[in-house]
């Protein structure tokens, strides 16, 4: 896999992979948690155990400082948005896939709404209103935005009535391609408009939602606000791509190495030379 | 084997309560996490003496009816914050991977580590392609961080057999002692 980054803005702008060159975007943003009394359902607050935005998600206002390391092993590009979201991008060497590894928080209770943090990646596919993931980690399920299966939608939340639990994997189709953000913990993830796929990475939620916690969802660790990090892979293709193995079969196989991944252990040499220990 | 209790225990207690989903009291989320950590550090010693089966099969389980040596296998369970103590003390160390899959896979191994220079062997005594990048800022000031780990080791782990192991010997080596190696297979870095 390969990527292009925009000189003037320093996010990724193009990805190539199995042969397809395909123009892609991907941002930070943030919703703002509703924040009501609880006495009603239209007054309920966004917390721990429900998501309600207030309004469309913001972007990060930021100024994304990059630094960039070319390697034979991996290549990487540093971005630093803000002084709480900053990123990794990452291609190893010989691998079929983009990671963005992403370090979110403290986040900063600077209004009374607390914010709750995505990533978006924007692609020109026309997916056509459908998406899929594998909610409950058994089989792909498909999903339509605004729409529901057994009864007529009339959707009160257009935000939160489309995102759907994400275990490992979310994607999007235009014909035989498909672009897939395989993940390394289970989120909440949707595609509200066509060719863009959303992750929720991080919340702070000011006010309890009033279902049983008793406190708002503002976790802390050494007396600041928790940073969560976390990695999503990006990988695109078709049934045919030029290393023989369809989509598919590529999204399995990273899937099982990033989830089972190998586990690694350390030992001293004791003052050893290699012939030595060996 | 008493030693997996503490942690059938507690992902019994998470698994029953839904833990770590954010709808536990702040505290108790505190008492997960501390519950889960003490059932994985008493695994640790299950999983050296089971591994140093693997690495060391010809020697037998028992001498003079004394156990024989478990290899001391330790684990970084901070390399979330890039923060290994057994990498930053240690000039050189062994790095085993285990595979547990059944089938073969490469990964790339990162390494928190306060040097510049190492050298990495693997099994067959070849030299590594090895690459050093710094840790972003963001992740060094994460609070709680106690890391003198300024820069991450990489290098690839090919090949690993299913459900087996290869171990690498990596040393902190000055610039001078590298060997020269053609230039296709040198690391070019360039910030």
């Amino acid at each position: 896999a390969e990527f292009q980054i925009n000189e003037t803005t320093g996010s990724i702008s193009k990805i190539i992979m199995n042969n397809i060159s395909l123009d892609f975007n991907q941002e930070f943003l943030y919703y703002k948690g509703f924040v009501g009394n609880n006495e009603v359902f239209a007054n309920r607050s966004s917390g721990a155990y429900i998501f309600r935005p207030y309004g469309k998600a913001s972007s990060i206002e930021n100024q994304n400082q990059v630094k960039i390391y070319l390697g034979n092993l991996v290549s990487e590009v540093h971005q630093q948005y803000n002084d709480w979201i900053s990123q990794i991008i990452r291609v190893y060497s010989g691998e079929t896939y983009v990671e963005f590894d992403w370090i979110v928080g403290p986040i900063p209770t600077d209004d009374a709404h607390g914010k709750e943090i995505i990533t978006r990646y924007t692609t020109p596919l026309d997916s056509n209103s459908l998406f899929y993931t594998d909610s409950n980690g058994r089989e792909t399920l498909t999903r339509i935005r605004n729409f529901r299966p057994t009864w007529n939608l009339n959707l009160k939340e257009p935000v939160a009535g489309n995102y759907y639990p994400v275990t490992s994997k979310i994607s999007i189709r235009e014909k035989d391609l498909e672009v897939a953000v395989l993940t390394d913990r289970a989120q909440g993830g949707s595609s509200l408009e066509d060719g863009q796929i959303e992750l929720m990475l991080h919340r702070k939620c000011l006010h309890d939602d009033a279902f049983g916690v008793g406190e708002a969802l503002n976790e802390t660790a050494f007396d600041k606000g928790l940073v969560t990090r976390g990695s999503h892979y990006v990988v695109f293709g078709t049934k045919k791509n030029p290393s023989g193995k369809t989509i598919a079969a590529q999204e399995k196989d990273i899937i099982q190495r990033k989830l089972l991944s190998s586990w690694t252990f350390l030992s001293p040499t004791n003052g050893l030379t290699y012939q030595q220990y060996k | 084997r008493v030693d997996l209790n503490a942690l059938r225990e507690a992902m019994g207690v998470m698994q029953h309560h839904d833990a770590i989903t954010g709808t536990e009291k702040e505290h108790v989320a505190h008492d997960y996490s501390r519950i889960l950590a003490k059932g994985m550090d008493e695994c640790n010693f299950i999983t050296a003496s089971a591994l140093s089966k693997l690495v060391a099969p010809e020697e037998k389980l028992f001498v003079n009816d004394e156990p024989a040596p478990v290899i001391p296998f330790e684990t970084c369970p901070l390399l979330n914050v890039s923060q290994c103590g057994f990498t930053e003390k240690n000039n050189g160390f062994v790095v085993t991977v285990y595979n547990p899959l059944s089938r073969p896979v490469s990964k790339h191994i990162r390494i928190p580590i306060r040097g510049d220079h190492y050298v990495v062997i693997d099994p067959k005594g070849n030299q590594l392609d090895t690459e050093i990048i710094p840790i972003p800022e963001s992740i060094l000031r994460i609070p709680g961080r106690k890391s003198n780990a300024k820069n991450e080791l990489i290098f690839l782990a090919s090949n690993l057999p299913p459900l087996g192991f290869k171990s690498y010997f990596v040393e902190e080596a000055s610039e001078n002692d590298l060997p020269q190696k053609p230039h296709k297979n040198k690391s070019r870095l360039r910030e």
